[in-house]
């Protein structure tokens, strides 16, 4: 809301094709990195838009790549054909560092039917192959029973339940990625926001307006040190 | 700064509470400062109106969220803030039924305060608390402790949820904020969130600003 002077303070404006370079460079090297051994994409198109603040910038791109058959026979599973994904990146560059915040791709011909209802996720970098132990399903129905008494939940159908279970199931390994990443000392886990997918809590707790800032501006107070 | 600061302490802060299934953190918090700016000029706590606010402040979006900015604006323009028990919260949209007649409170400006974690230390304990706005990475699932995520993964280009910064300190040397949240008692530390404090975690940093009650 306050001034234009820090952080989304500023509108997004249209970036030449040099400017958003490095960032989408930066976007398909982290991608490629996410890529089974021996398979890696390239850049195709790349258009976008940035948002200055202070010492840093954060881009919005939309870019093309293609992905490249796998050619290794020593690590090629299959034979896979080559294929153009249409991908969104949020690349930010703070400190001389960018980092990719968001990333969103999908088969170019699909992407484009579903763009107006894009949806993106906040990347977790673990891996999600590692096995999941035998009684972890056990375990789970356990919690969600746990849950449901604990917050009163009542669902209408046993589909219904079975489909919340499944995103409370979802969440917890989730939560599990989230805890792992944290350098403080939280606690994640079940909370009365469990049996919701991160689509539905963000649109009906959380607040977009505030993303974009465009409020009135206010008088900045000056701080002044007491000796 | 003092080293460390709870206005929960000191009666400036209101009880927890409970937005619902609706957008309207941003008028938890500005009516959460407001409460504390009040309380330090003029002595009363008071628990102040959110639906007047969701219902009254045309300029914001109700459930679908608001900016404290803006809030504030409306606030000097309605003329105050009804309390909470002349004007309930229901966490819907209503027709505006505000009325000049049950105002309590009033504010002369707004002001947006630093970016830097220390002044804003120094500035809530001397001024009250603040209402703050952050990336609620993580917070669907936050239960307790000092929250401190990655900083790719709690970016402050993605503010996305308005609270109140009540208090700071360190807990076994980890510094953090004190934010008082508007899910109910049932979230978090008591509807509590800890933050890391110095590090510009989640952007709680790059939105913070007060009411001015002369």
């Amino acid at each position: 809301a306050p001034s234009r002077r820090d952080a989304g303070a500023q509108a997004w404006e249209p970036a030449s094709p040099e400017l958003l370079r490095r960032p989408a460079r930066f976007a398909l090297d982290t991608y490629n990195r996410g890529l089974a051994a021996g398979a890696r994409a390239v850049l195709g198109t790349v258009s976008g838009r940035v948002r200055r603040a202070g010492r840093g910038s954060l881009y919005s791109l939309k870019v093309t790549l293609e992905e490249l058959p796998c050619t290794d026979p020593m690590v090629c599973q299959l034979p896979v054909t080559k294929k153009t994904l249409l991908c969104s990146f949020e690349v930010s560059y703070e400190l001389g560092k960018h980092a990719l915040l968001k990333q969103d791709c999908g088969p170019v011909d699909t992407k484009m039917k579903d763009d107006k209802n894009e949806t993106s996720s906040p990347l977790l970098p673990l891996s999600d192959r590692d096995p999941l132990p035998q009684d972890f399903y056990v375990r789970m129905a356990s919690l969600f029973k746990y849950f449901i008494t604990t917050y009163n939940r009542t669902y209408e159908t046993e589909e219904e339940a079975q489909w919340r279970m499944s995103i409370f199931i979802n969440n917890m390994i989730k939560a599990q990625k989230i805890q792992a990443l944290d350098r403080g000392t939280a606690q994640y886990g079940v909370t009365k926001f469990s049996d919701l997918t991160e689509e539905e809590f963000r649109t009906i707790y959380l607040n977009p307006l505030l993303k974009e800032e465009l409020g009135k501006k206010m008088r900045l107070v000056k701080f002044v040190g007491d000796p | 700064a003092p080293p460390e600061w709870d206005w929960r302490k000191k009666g400036a802060v209101t009880k927890v509470k409970n937005q619902g299934m609706c957008g309207s953190c941003w008028a938890f918090s500005v009516t959460g400062n407001v409460e504390g700016q009040w309380f330090l000029k003029r002595g009363d706590l008071l628990s102040l109106s959110e639906q007047e606010l969701v219902d009254c402040d045309t300029v914001d979006k109700a459930c679908m969220g608001g900016l404290p900015s803006n809030a504030y604006s409306a606030i000097e323009t309605l003329g105050g803030l009804e309390t909470e028990d002349d004007y309930s919260y229901s966490g819907h949209l209503q027709t505006c039924s505000f009325s000049a007649q049950k105002v309590k409170v009033y504010i002369n400006d707004s002001v947006e305060l630093s970016h830097n974690e220390q002044e804003l230390a120094a500035w809530l304990a001397k001024n009250g608390p603040i209402s703050i706005a952050i990336n609620a990475f993580g917070m669907q699932f936050y239960r307790h402790g000092i929250s401190h995520p990655l900083r790719p993964l709690c970016s402050r280009w993605f503010i996305d949820h308005a609270v109140l910064l009540v208090g700071y300190g360190n807990r076994s040397d980890v510094p953090f904020w004190a934010i008082k949240n508007s899910w109910g008692t049932d979230w978090g530390e008591e509807g509590y969130y800890y933050l890391h404090r110095g590090s510009g975690a989640c952007g709680v940093n790059v939105m913070a600003s007060s009411a001015v009650v002369n």
